[in-house]
């Protein structure tokens, strides 16, 4: 009887653990394990039941389109986020993809402010084998946004990707020069953004949530770039956002090297968070 | 916030006048509430909300004639001593060469921290070298190299192919210069880089750092404390940096700091700019915690 109920009886504690653990926010966490024990309705459910539940919920939250849209002549991808949450790595790794799928890819360093900034995605256009219209030291981002369109419909590339400055979602300022940075783009320039990416940082907590709610309130962000899953964070904060934003994650980077990025898996990611 | 969870509290502690052991338990219990919604380390919360009860329990408290303010004054007092004790605890140059070194995560805020550091210390009468200590990050050496520049400190700019010629050369250069304090970049890296934590053992071995400051993002939440505890097996930790204090992330990781490695938080960076970085003063973030 006893061995009966051990094997049967599900652990909500445990499970709820499990989930914070990896990484999703406290009301998303609460809110699934919510919907999935009213389904008890239908029996008492078992561990591996309530399991099973969870994943086919996780399963249809993050059921999302994540193709990368290429589109435009050229392509227009903008890269933002905040401070050291790998926008400049994922640009980089983001042109060797597109550049080995055969596109004409120009970078361009819109990062103004911080040291290093201009030099860092330069040695990386150089690894990769791809052009980059450089910046000065406190030039406008977006008059360097604007040079770097310019550039890429003369010399004819498909695509042009843009690396941003870090800022924190609650500088009003800095997300000011975000939206005149997609102004100049859309409306000054004229070409329509084919993808803005926000790079959200796996081993960031609640405040992940947060920082999607403010960025996809101040411009239309199109996808997540989920980086650092390899340093053992789950990277569960996307299930919050996916839920209540509907963003969908495009890619994961899961490493230092070129290579290290990959199309967002929903099976991937649903084993990994629950591992 | 944490810092609003707690305003709540004590207000209504406050206007109630004679307290029950009913009363302090409620308050107590959206203490908790608040502490473990901000990432606080379970156990830390735990400890901390038992001997603060006890110091509640105390006839001072009960018997005030405003023991409202008397258990604000309690918890006041036991966030400062869960922070270290009064008093920020900078880096003190208590030899020369003194050697300071930052580690921590990928993208947590060491390069620009250090240059930070190195702003303060030369504003407080001291000679800083800045060592570019990451060999593996592009441009790391040219973003150091600004900072230096930025902050008037010298930078040791000597182009080598290890890092033991580095550290060899770098030292010599402080001796010749007389410069008193050696401040050390490292290369961010997480527990699973074995590589990489074989290459900090072999650090630490060689530079012999006085101070081995782990910088932490503050919006990283309850995963900062296994994360310094697996840093300090391999460098063993001297304090922490908190950045990005700026964020409106909670940071609850900074109260779980000290009682999980036993070495305080000494700074924290509050911006971009090699201006903002402050000494970690407890009773500061206390008063802002209970309002
Ligand atoms: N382990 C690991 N490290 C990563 C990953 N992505 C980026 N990094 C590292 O994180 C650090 C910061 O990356 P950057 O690309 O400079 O970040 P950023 O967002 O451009 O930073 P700022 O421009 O300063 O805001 C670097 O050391 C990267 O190598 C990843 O997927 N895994
Ligand atoms: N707002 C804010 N940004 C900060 C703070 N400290 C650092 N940053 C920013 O965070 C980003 C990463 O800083 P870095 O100094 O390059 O981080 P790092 O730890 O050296 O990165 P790696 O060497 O790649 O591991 C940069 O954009 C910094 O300007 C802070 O206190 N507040
Ligand atoms: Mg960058
Ligand atoms: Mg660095």
């Amino acid at each position: 009887q006893e061995r009966r109920s051990r094997s049967t009886a599900p652990d909500l504690d445990a499970l709820e653990e499990l989930l914070i653990d990896a990484g999703i926010d406290v009301d998303t966490t609460m809110g699934i394990l919510q919907e999935v024990g009213k389904s008890r309705l239908l029996g008492r459910p078992t561990a591996e039941q309530i399991i099973t539940r969870i994943r086919a919920k996780l399963s249809s939250v993050l059921d999302l389109d994540s193709t990368l849209h290429v589109d435009g002549s050229p392509a227009v991808l903008l890269v933002t986020g905040v401070n050291g949450a790998g926008k400049t790595s994922s640009v980089a790794k983001l042109a060797n993809m597109l550049k080995h799928q055969n596109y004409k890819v120009l970078l361009v360093a819109a990062d103004t402010f911080r040291a290093g900034a201009v030099d860092q995605l330069a040695i990386l256009a150089n690894r990769v084998g791809v052009p980059v219209m450089r910046s000065v030291e406190g030039q406008d981002p977006s008059s360097v946004v604007f040079n770097g369109l310019q550039k890429a419909v003369a010399d004819r590339m498909d695509v042009v990707i843009i690396d941003t400055a870090g800022r924190l979602e609650n500088k009003k300022n800095l997300i000011s020069e975000l939206q005149k940075v997609t102004r100049v783009i859309e409306d000054k320039f004229g070409l329509p953004l084919s993808e803005t990416l926000l790079v959200i940082d796996a081993t960031t907590g609640e405040n992940a949530l947060m920082q999607a709610r403010t960025f996809s309130e101040a411009i239309h962000i199109s996808g997540i770039i989920l980086t650092k899953v390899d340093s053992g964070a789950k990277g569960g904060s996307i299930v919050g956002i996916a839920r209540e934003l509907k963003i969908p994650v495009k890619l994961v980077c899961n490493g230092e090297t070129l290579l290290s990025i990959k199309p967002f898996d929903k099976d991937d990611i649903v084993n990994m968070i629950l591992l | 916030s944490v810092k609003k969870a707690f305003g709540g509290v004590f207000d209504g502690l406050r206007r109630k006048g004679l307290l029950s052991q009913g009363d302090i338990d409620a308050a107590l219990a959206e203490v908790r509430v608040s502490l473990l919604a901000a990432d606080v380390d379970y156990r830390v919360v735990k400890s901390f909300i038992a001997r603060t009860r006890e110091a509640c329990l105390d006839e001072r408290v009960l018997g005030s004639m405003t023991p409202g303010d008397q258990v604000t004054k309690v918890v006041y007092e036991q966030l400062v001593q869960e922070l270290g004790g009064p008093g920020s605890k900078g880096i003190a140059i208590t030899h020369i060469p003194y050697r300071v070194m930052l580690v921590g995560l990928q993208g947590s805020g060491k390069t620009t921290t250090l240059g930070k550091l190195a702003l303060l210390l030369k504003k407080e009468g001291h000679y800083p070298l800045l060592i570019p200590g990451d060999l593996g990050r592009p441009a790391a050496y040219q973003q150091l190299q600004k900072l230096a520049a930025d902050a008037g400190v010298e930078f040791f700019g000597e182009h080598v192919d290890t890092l033991e010629d580095l550290l060899r050369g770098a030292d010599r250069f402080a001796r010749e210069k007389s410069l008193d304090v050696q401040l050390l970049d490292t290369q961010g890296r997480h527990e699973f880089d074995a590589e990489l934590m074989d290459q900090l053992r072999m650090v630490v071995t060689m530079y012999r750092p006085d101070d081995t400051l782990i910088v932490l993002d503050s919006m990283m939440g309850s995963k900062a404390i296994p994360l310094s505890q697996s840093f300090d097996k391999v460098a063993p930790l001297t304090g922490a940096i908190f950045t990005k204090f700026d964020s409106p992330a909670q940071g609850g990781a900074v109260l779980s700091f000290k009682d999980s490695i036993g070495k305080p938080v000494r700074y924290i960076g509050v911006g971009e700019h090699l201006q903002d970085i402050e000494y970690f003063v407890p009773e500061r973030h206390a008063a802002r915690i209970v309002g």
